[in-house]
């Protein structure tokens, strides 16, 4: 039988926020040359049982929501990152040498129950 | 906030927030790198952060070391026609074990493009110094392996010193740095003797030594994909 969907409103539904990572905030902008700061977002939203069918979810996200909307002790699937993107960051440590580094995984482009 | 800190840094691969005394200038090369990653991030094509295009190599983590050497005053220079001395020394211990040296590329930087005197013609000798100083003795230059005539002292060389950065970073206690050396050629009549002295001087000032490292770190970047036949 049809399992009635809850009725959660689409903004608290898992979906990718906007998070802008500011080094100034940090107090690094005197060593890091570049970039001033980088959009990480993250994920955040609740999935019920009928977005694990429609937003892309692992099958395993299908089958915990179906087993939360069955038996609510098992805890829902969550809200994680199915996109990611690199950044790279220009700076300068403490031996006076300037360094280029690559940081995968830094940026969340999509998100998806998991 | 101080212990999330510690922990972002080291996931940055430091162990404290740098705090650097003076800035270094950022070469031409790790700007452009950084730009067309930046630009290739915000069109979404897809990047090989484990290879450096514009180099030719592998590797994700490129440094500049400045050069901490200092400038030789020996009484008895190795010729008249020498110009000038120079220790060169890199300060290597900043690659951390478990990266792999990819390119060590020494750039000496002349000075500027002038145009009032195309002359004179220099040599440039790169020796490695192979005995530790004696207090504040002149280091001895040992095994020559640059010997390199330029026409005029301007513009950038580079030399590749990947094997000696290697034999440095694998044996720390021989990185005695380089004894560099750089001669006027031909013979040196009042006209030139003038030259020389203006062209030294400006030599001294303008002359500015780096070197460019790129390691491969392997936890972050899995040997490269080739295809199988």
């Amino acid at each position: 039988s049809a399992i009635p969907a809850n009725k959660a409103s689409c903004k608290n539904l898992c979906h990718r926020h906007q998070l802008f990572i500011n080094f100034r905030d940090l107090g690094w902008q005197k060593w890091i040359i570049a970039p001033k700061g980088f959009m990480a977002n993250y994920c955040h939203g609740e999935c019920p049982f009928s977005l694990t069918t429609s937003l892309n979810s692992s099958n395993y996200a299908f089958m915990q929501a179906l087993m939360h909307a069955v038996d609510p002790e098992t805890p829902q699937a969550v809200c994680i990152p199915t996109k990611l993107s690199p950044i790279s960051m220009l700076y300068q440590d403490n031996d006076d040498n300037v360094i280029l580094r690559h940081y995968e995984d830094m940026v969340v482009d999509e998100c998806g129950c998991g | 906030l101080q212990f999330q800190e510690y922990v972002f840094l080291q996931f940055l691969g430091l162990d404290k927030v740098p705090s650097p005394q003076k800035f270094q200038p950022v070469p031409y090369i790790l700007k452009k790198i950084f730009q067309d990653r930046e630009a290739a991030a915000i069109t979404g094509g897809s990047q090989d952060l484990c290879s450096v295009k514009d180099l030719g190599v592998r590797g994700n983590v490129l440094r500049l070391l400045p050069d901490q050497g200092f400038y030789l005053y020996s009484k008895n220079l190795s010729q008249a026609s020498s110009c000038l001395q120079k220790l060169l020394y890199f300060n290597l211990p900043a690659i951390k074990d478990k990266e792999q040296l990819t390119m060590a590329q020494l750039g000496l930087d002349l000075g500027p493009n002038t145009y009032y005197n195309l002359g004179p013609e220099l040599e440039l000798a790169l020796f490695l110094v192979q005995e530790p100083r004696v207090g504040h003795s002149i280091p001895k230059p040992g095994k020559l392996f640059v010997l390199k005539s330029v026409p005029w002292p301007q513009g950038v060389l580079h030399f590749n010193l990947l094997d000696v950065a290697k034999d440095w970073n694998n044996n720390p206690q021989k990185n005695l740095g380089l004894f560099l050396e750089i001669l006027v050629k031909g013979d040196r009549d009042s006209g030139v003797n003038f030259q020389l002295e203006d062209t030294c001087a400006r030599l001294r000032h303008s002359l500015h030594a780096s070197l460019l490292v790129v390691t491969l770190n392997s936890e972050q970047c899995h040997p490269s994909s080739r295809k199988r036949r």
